[in-house]
């Protein structure tokens, strides 16, 4: 297993999205490329809003088809945004929003994480949010610490 | 010795974090 892979395996934002057991391939970041996982746990999130209908539209089987990959991406960022826009009542920084593209061509990390922070931010501000914060208390400190800051950077970016 | 008490205020500082966002309005995080 290389360096890469092992350290994002630790990655506490990985961990905290394996917490959904979801079914989409979730162990590294690499994984999470296809858009799959990530809209499972937005199923699981709130679903009402990402709702069964709305999973069944992101194609599981992209394999290597980095163009099936962005175009799940797509959808995904597309629906997060509105979320944000529409439920949560503001809409998300141009300098939060990732960049799809470089995540499904090139499995960009930074801009893979940028995603994920969406998806935390989903979590712990919809109406189910009691559930998914407690879920993130019962995790190990570092990982707690970790999901704390990525939940402070995302708030110091919104918009006032 | 600050680093012998890091472990308990680490705790604290997370524990009043996330139930500072638990007492907030659903839609309002921020």
């Amino acid at each position: 297993m290389s360096v890469r892979r092992r350290e994002e395996q630790s990655d506490p934002l990985l961990t905290w999205m394996q917490t959904f057991q979801v079914s989409g391939p979730c162990s590294s970041y690499e994984d999470l490329t296809g858009g799959v996982a990530i809209a499972q746990v937005l199923h699981v999130v709130d679903p009402t809003w990402f709702n069964e209908t709305w999973v069944m539209r992101i194609k599981p089987d992209t394999g290597d088809n980095w163009r099936m990959k962005v175009n799940n991406l797509k959808k995904v960022l597309q629906s997060v945004l509105e979320y944000y826009q529409d439920v949560l009542g503001h809409p998300v920084s141009e300098d939060r929003i990732p960049d799809v593209a470089l995540i499904g061509e090139f499995s960009n990390t930074a801009e893979l994480r940028k995603m994920v922070q969406l998806v935390l931010g989903c979590a712990i501000s919809c109406d189910k949010k009691e559930e998914h914060i407690q879920q993130i208390m019962t995790l190990g400190e570092s990982v707690q610490q970790a999901v704390m800051e990525s939940i402070q950077e995302l708030l110091s970016k919104e918009p006032s | 010795d600050p680093n012998m008490k890091a472990g308990t205020t680490s705790e604290g500082v997370l524990a009043n974090f996330f139930n500072s966002l638990l007492s907030k309005k659903t839609g309002s995080p921020g």
